[in-house]
């Protein structure tokens, strides 16, 4: 998993 | 409300909503730079805006919908300009300086200690002078900076499957709102019809300059990397390999 991945797919806080 | 269904007022009320908050460099400026410091403070500030940036993409009203690759593909493909747009804004009131930072504010005569970058901060620095002389409202900024996520990757994908048509779709839509939002944020300023057409060209034809900065500016910093003058990791490693590679 890329971060660019990991920041688009996380559910915001 | 799904985007289509809300009003430009509404659209834009949202999107100034999402916008990113004011980041600190928070370093210990070791004046004067070296070729070598300067990119570091640039690059670890691009890296913490860049985490940002992905916050305030998906707030805009329907870019989650889109697919994943599309989302991917705009924001790799646009991520320089968003930057550059960011600094700009600050920079407005500001002349011959650059505002990257709160705590980090640069003159023309400083991009002398880095090799080539002199060329992008005039470059940076001219657009800005347009954008003061055109009096950017702040409704129209958060309007262009959208546009310039959604039309980014426009002209160089041909969607093949229904999947892709279908983001396509819904990514030409998205447009169609953010358009509406700036015709409308450009007709509360109390112009002429005929000034407020001369006003959203101009405002647009500002995007190409800026993606003609960006370009400039990812050919540098990837000659930067090349030579080991700077430390390029985590996303903005992986941003910066999507235009290199």
């Amino acid at each position: 998993h890329t971060k660019l991945l990991q920041l688009l797919t996380t559910k915001p806080e | 409300v799904h985007h289509s269904a809300m009003s430009p007022e509404e659209f834009i009320s949202r999107i100034m909503e999402a916008e990113p908050p004011e980041i600190y460099l928070m370093e210990d400026m070791n004046k004067p730079f070296t070729e070598s410091s300067m990119m570091m403070s640039l690059t670890n500030l691009a890296d913490k805006e860049l985490v940002l940036m992905i916050s305030w993409a998906k707030k805009i009203p329907g870019f989650v919908e889109l697919s994943l690759a599309d989302q991917i593909h705009l924001l790799k493909c646009c991520w320089l300009e968003i930057l550059m747009l960011g600094l700009m804004w600050r920079s407005v009131d500001h002349p011959g300086k650059l505002i990257f930072s709160p705590d980090f504010k640069l003159n023309r005569e400083e991009g002398q200690c880095v090799e080539g970058i002199m060329e992008i901060f005039d470059m940076l620095l001219a657009a800005t002078s347009r954008f003061r002389e055109l009096k950017l409202q702040r409704e129209e900024y958060v309007c262009l900076k959208a546009m310039i996520l959604l039309n980014s990757y426009l002209c160089t994908n041909s969607p093949e499957t229904a999947e892709e048509l279908e983001s396509r779709n819904k990514l030409l839509r998205l447009l169609d709102s953010v358009i509406d939002a700036l015709v409308w944020a450009i007709s509360k300023l109390g112009l002429t019809t005929q000034q407020q057409t001369l006003r959203l060209g101009h405002l647009t034809m500002l995007l190409s300059h800026i993606r003609h900065v960006s370009n400039k500016g990812m050919d540098h910093l990837s000659t930067m990397k090349r030579k080991n003058v700077v430390l390029v990791y985590d996303l903005l490693l992986e941003m910066l390999d999507a235009n290199t590679t």
